[in-house]
């Protein structure tokens, strides 16, 4: 299976 | 202040109906280039990101930057009283409580004017790199919107595969599985109906197709759509309009 990951994980707070 | 006139109403009618179910509320951020908005859908799997250059307005006036916070059903409700080829002219004082819209006729025999109350936005923007991503195909956009919805009907993630040999969608759930594979072709005459793949390595990534189904509602808003991929980080899926582009970005599925 897969698991969805969260943009959170590849973009940071400006 | 802001004000703004969009010659075709169709532009920004068209915007909010490839937005609006992905995103409730958003601040449109007015400086002197233009219109822009930067979102996440509520679970942050999915970014869209819009930009309406000044130049694709006609005056276009922003002295200082403003955001508007706007509840995009409410604004999609208030532009369904827009007819597609009215001119549209938005307004908004400095620090303003309400948005002002005017629609006009194009031979200026009817006027209608609404106003929408805006709403504090308390919203983080977030830094997405410059990438030079591995893979960039263009498609037609009709095309990319067929190919996710029939894989849907499949799936409810799809695996995109760019190779030198195409672009590979597939799809497997449980009544079985199935694949699209475009080649690279070449339309002198209607270059909106190339596909082009421009490769610096293989790239395979899987996504929800509930997402990218939701994607292809911009797709009356551009004739090609391009996608962007490197291995492991989000896909990005473009549409260029006349005066700026809507983005998404949607974040990978994982192997567990």
């Amino acid at each position: 299976g897969s698991q969805q990951r969260a943009l959170d994980f590849f973009f940071k707070p400006k | 202040m802001l004000e703004a006139r969009l010659a075709q109403a169709a532009v920004l009618k068209k915007t909010l109906d490839a937005i609006k179910e992905l995103v409730t509320d958003a601040n449109f951020d007015c400086s002197d280039g233009g219109i822009s908005l930067q979102a996440m859908d509520n679970s942050h799997v999915a970014l869209v990101s819009l930009l309406l250059r000044a130049d694709g307005f006609e005056p276009y006036r922003c002295d200082r930057n403003l955001a508007l916070g706007i509840n995009l059903n409410s604004l999609s409700k208030v532009l369904r009283s827009a007819q597609n080829e009215d001119i549209i002219t938005l307004k908004a004082a400095d620090d303003p409580d309400n948005l002002s819209l005017t629609f006009e006729s194009q031979n200026q025999d009817r006027i209608s004017e609404y106003e929408m109350k805006l709403m504090d936005i308390d919203q983080e923007h977030l830094g997405i790199p410059e990438t030079a991503y591995a893979a960039v195909i263009t498609m037609p956009a009709a095309e990319f919107q067929r190919i996710c919805r029939d894989l849907s009907g499949i799936s409810e993630s799809v695996t995109i595969d760019a190779s030198k040999d195409g672009v590979k969608f597939a799809s497997a759930g449980d009544i079985g599985n199935g694949s699209v594979t475009l080649k690279q072709t070449h339309n002198p005459e209607e270059p909106a109906l190339s596909t082009s793949i421009e490769l610096s390595e293989s790239v395979t990534l899987t996504f929800s197709l509930k997402y990218l189904v939701n994607f292809t509602k911009a797709t009356p808003l551009a004739g090609a759509v391009t996608l962007q991929m490197s291995n492991d980080v989000p896909l990005l899926v473009e549409y260029k309009m006349e005066g700026g582009y809507l983005r998404y970005y949607l974040a990978p599925k994982i192997q567990d």
